[in-house]
């Protein structure tokens, strides 16, 4: 070990592992992850022996492929039947496992981040049953596609129709302009043979809305693309190169009627479309997946600065005072303006997502009831936090890269690979300006609710105080 | 109110700024309604300082939270931890009152003394955490193949990883390139 590390360790004032087992959320935790992440990065075949930067684009994704069966199996075998729940989330909350077997991400992402919670958020009772056997055995694999060439955040501007035909009992998917192909989902191009699609529905003349359909893409056999379905692969971009995101267009391409997924909305067989009871009821998952977004920012973020700040104690350079020798480049108050903070909101992100996570269960559990009083103001601040935290965590990777000087412009020191993974943050799952524009539409709300006396949710109360006191 | 140079304090200066913020974006609002444009229109105009007023109730909410969870759950930690735990809120709120002065000039008591006594606490933060700093991050508790850095791993073999990573590159396999027979060469002999 580098003589100025072993220093280092030795200088410290507190207990290592205690701080750790506080980050995991306990001892157990702490255990649980290790074990899991020793199991899993064990597996032969995992780790790269040549580095990805070398590969071709085509012979990335096909590596990521391999790896990501691999790694599947792996996760599969390494999970302790054992564990609650709840003990499963803390193993994997602080893991950072795909990240280090995939230095670009899997072409499996989407499967189990968004297929599956998709699932489970709009399918009806019996599809539920049908689809999530599929799908968590991984007979199928799937993604999700809203987002289109010409539309993303803005969602009741997709173009993509599905027209339902009472004759034939099914509904016509079509792209009709080059606008409405889907582009961007992960896995689409050549991994996926299934895809939940939101698309604006039609049914007896009259617009329903967007709705979500299960889509066969490729056949099962031969994984060509089924008639009348279009796909391919965007291209190459500034990171993310090996999920696998594609574009997706239909032809005229006919579906079975039970391929709508009918929780929150049906169309029967006649054509008649029954509206969702609330529409509200679809918020929980874009939720969570901010949640699950301000969390991710913490841990990426904790690794770019462990990688600054151990390389801060090994360099040596200039000369704070003369013939005294170079310092650690961490002894200048500038490089630890530069460093400390971004440790500091590693934690800060990490406390604010757990309360987030507490809450998101919390206004779940309440829905479930019939109650959504909280759910606007659970909307309002995750929204804002998916969007500064994503905001600070690529500022400040960026600022842990430059911190490192030339050497940390190397694809080796993966500090341009997290930056090219937080920075995609700032645009998916909802563009960071709209989205504070949504949060300000709340603030708006709740301030003249203020000035006409009326009580405020508890995260925005503080406005109230000034109004009172004039 | 009086500025306050406590977290707490900075917290409160951090709400006021929102409220601040958010009660300009309305008046903005409705000056431009008043001229004749419509609620869409007016939205619109006004929605750089929306963006700006979202930003500050997010800081003060994340601040506000990174405080709170800290007392909450630091209770049973070791003296030394709990102290640092409670340093790094200290000069995450330091630092954001530093980024934000011209926000908080604008809408808090603020002075030029209690700036000046923020820098100084901040320099001395830095200074206390420093020794601490590699303890930190090796809390984190990422492996070397998740960190997958040559920089960053725990021995701090920056230098030799640096070069066995670059003799892996493709081009380091052979010591002449095809290109300089095809092209360099008949260039360089003024052949081409």
């Amino acid at each position: 070990v580098n003589e100025d590390l072993l220093s280092e360790r030795k200088k410290c004032e507190f207990n290592v592992e205690e701080l750790t087992n506080y980050l995991d959320g306990g001892a157990k935790a702490t255990e649980n992850r290790r074990k899991l992440e020793r199991k899993v990065l064990s597996t032969k075949g995992l780790i790269d022996n040549v580095p990805e930067e070398f590969l071709s684009h085509k012979e990335k994704y096909e590596n990521a492929v391999r790896k990501a069966v691999l790694f599947y199996k792996a996760m599969k075998d390494a999970e302790d039947p054992n564990l609650s729940e709840q003990e499963r989330a803390n193993t994997t909350y602080r893991s950072l496992l795909p990240s280090a077997v995939f230095k670009d991400n899997s072409p499996f992402t989407l499967h189990v981040a968004m297929f599956i919670p998709a699932i489970l958020g709009h399918a009806d009772e019996e599809q539920k049953k049908y689809w999530m056997n599929r799908a968590s055995k991984m007979e199928i694999i799937g993604t999700y596609a809203q987002t289109e060439l010409g539309h993303g955040t803005f969602i009741r501007g997709l173009e993509t129709t599905a027209t339902y035909d009472s004759k034939t009992e099914e509904f016509v998917m079509h792209s009709p302009t080059l606008t409405s192909y889907k582009w961007w989902p992960g896995s689409l191009a050549h991994t996926a043979n299934y895809c939940v699609v939101m698309a604006h529905l039609y049914s007896q003349g009259k617009s329903c809305g967007i709705q979500p359909f299960i889509i066969q893409l490729r056949d099962e056999e031969t994984h060509m693309p089924l008639p009348g379905i279009k796909l391919g692969e965007i291209g190459a971009k500034l990171g993310f190169n090996t999920v696998n995101n594609g574009f997706l267009g239909f032809e005229n391409h006919r579906i079975p009627r039970n391929r709508m997924l009918m929780k929150n909305a049906q169309v029967l067989k006649d054509g008649t479309f029954r509206k969702s009871p609330n529409s509200k009821l679809t918020y929980g998952t874009m939720v969570y997946v901010r949640v699950v977004i301000v969390n991710g920012m913490a841990n990426q973020l904790a690794r770019a600065v462990t990688i600054a700040v151990r390389y801060s104690a090994v360099r040596r350079q200039s000369e704070l005072k003369p013939d005294a020798g170079e310092p650690q480049i961490l002894d200048f108050v500038t490089q630890q303006h530069k460093l400390f903070i971004a440790i500091a909101s590693s934690h800060a992100f990490s406390l604010t997502a757990k309360w987030l996570t507490r809450m998101y269960y919390k206004v779940t559990a309440d829905l479930e009831k019939g109650n959504m009083d909280e759910l606007p103001e659970l909307h309002a601040i995750a929204c804002c936090l998916k969007a500064v935290t994503s905001w600070d965590t690529s500022a400040m990777t960026e600022r842990c890269r430059t911190s490192c000087g030339g050497h940390g412009y190397m694809l080796s020191s993966n500090l341009p690979q997290i930056y090219g993974l937080v920075t995609a943050a700032v645009t998916y799952e909802g563009e960071n300006t709209v989205l504070m524009l949504q949060t300000a539409r709340s603030l708006v709300k709740a301030f003249e609710q203020a000035a006409a006396g009326k009580p405020l949710s508890p995260t925005m109360s503080y406005l109230s105080e000034k109004i009172d006191k004039k | 109110q009086k500025w306050d140079n406590s977290v707490d304090g900075i917290i409160k200066g951090f709400r006021r700024v929102a409220t601040g913020k958010v009660a300009s974006a309305v008046a903005s609002m409705k000056k431009y309604i008043k001229r004749g444009l419509g609620p869409e229109d007016a939205w619109n105009m006004s929605s750089v300082q929306l963006v700006a007023a979202s930003e500050a109730h997010c800081r003060a909410f994340i601040l506000s939270t990174y405080r709170s969870e800290v007392d909450r759950t630091t209770g049973s930690l070791s003296e030394p931890l709990r102290r640092l735990m409670n340093e790094l809120v200290q000069l995450y709120a330091i630092y954001w009152t530093l980024e934000k002065l011209g926000d908080l000039l604008l809408y808090t008591s603020i002075s030029e003394n209690d700036i000046r006594e923020l820098q100084s606490t901040y320099e001395d933060l830095l200074g206390r955490i420093r020794p601490n700093a590699v303890g930190l991050v090796d809390a984190f508790d990422f492996s070397d193949q998740i960190l997958n850095s040559t920089l960053g791993a725990y021995d701090g073999r920056v230098y030799e990883r640096l070069m066995e990573e670059a003799l892996k590159s493709p081009l380091n396999a052979e010591p002449v390139n095809q290109s300089f027979h095809k092209y360099l060469k008949p260039f360089m002999q003024g052949k081409l």
